[in-house]
């Protein structure tokens, strides 16, 4: 369902607008027909509303997403803005979907909207969070591939606001890797 | 331009304000 949201002047603006979507997994329709626009927004204060008013992210039904990206992109791999990159992913346990599924995403809609990467901002897409039976997991998605440098600099800053040790690693595959490739079996491109 | 940047405690303290 749509949620209207009004524009004030004493809402703080964003870098970007941005666009919430949400997938239902129904195996009778293709792919793209489950993708839902949910709404867009572009200040702080309808990002809450927004927020606020949807159900968080561990009480979805399996097979659901909910994807953030900047207006313009579509979440799928196909958006030419999407085809050359990848993702920096973050796989949880089941156990850590009432623990720490909530915050992490959290955590990562608030890097996005607030733009915590530094001059690598404009590389990020936006962020996927699948649940699902075999374990949930969160995604951010940069433009390109190749760019070493951005990359790793979004993996290390993401990964310090998600408050993970420096035991714990996390790696980043490309989407034409992650495409032609069963999940399992795709390759990490970087690791920080 | 300037790229709008907020830190996660501001963004957090706009979330109850009035």
């Amino acid at each position: 369902q749509e949620v209207p949201l009004a524009e004030s002047p004493d809402k703080h603006p964003l870098q970007n607008r941005w666009a919430l979507w949400f997938f239902r997994n129904d195996k009778n329709r293709m792919w793209q027909a489950n993708l839902r626009l949910v709404t867009k927004f572009s200040t702080v204060e309808d990002f809450w509303a927004l927020y606020d008013h949807i159900k968080p992210a561990s009480k979805l039904s399996c097979g659901c997403d909910y994807s953030l990206f900047k207006d313009g992109i579509e979440p799928m791999w196909e958006d030419n803005q999407n085809k050359r990159g990848g993702r920096w992913l973050i796989t949880l346990a089941k156990q850590q979907r009432h623990t720490k599924l909530d915050c992490f995403w959290l955590d990562t809609l608030l890097c996005l909207i607030g733009e915590m990467f530094d001059n690598y901002s404009d590389e990020v897409c936006g962020a996927v969070i699948n649940i699902r039976t075999k374990g949930d997991k969160i995604a951010i998605w940069t433009r390109e591939a190749e760019h070493q440098e951005a990359v790793t600099h979004i993996g290390r800053v993401y990964k310090e606001h998600l408050g993970l040790s420096q035991e714990v690693t996390i790696g980043y595959q490309a989407h034409a890797d992650t495409a032609t490739k069963s999940s399992s079996l795709t390759k990490t491109k970087f690791v920080v | 331009g300037t790229r709008i940047i907020y830190d996660r405690k501001f963004l957090m303290e706009c979330r109850n304000s009035p």
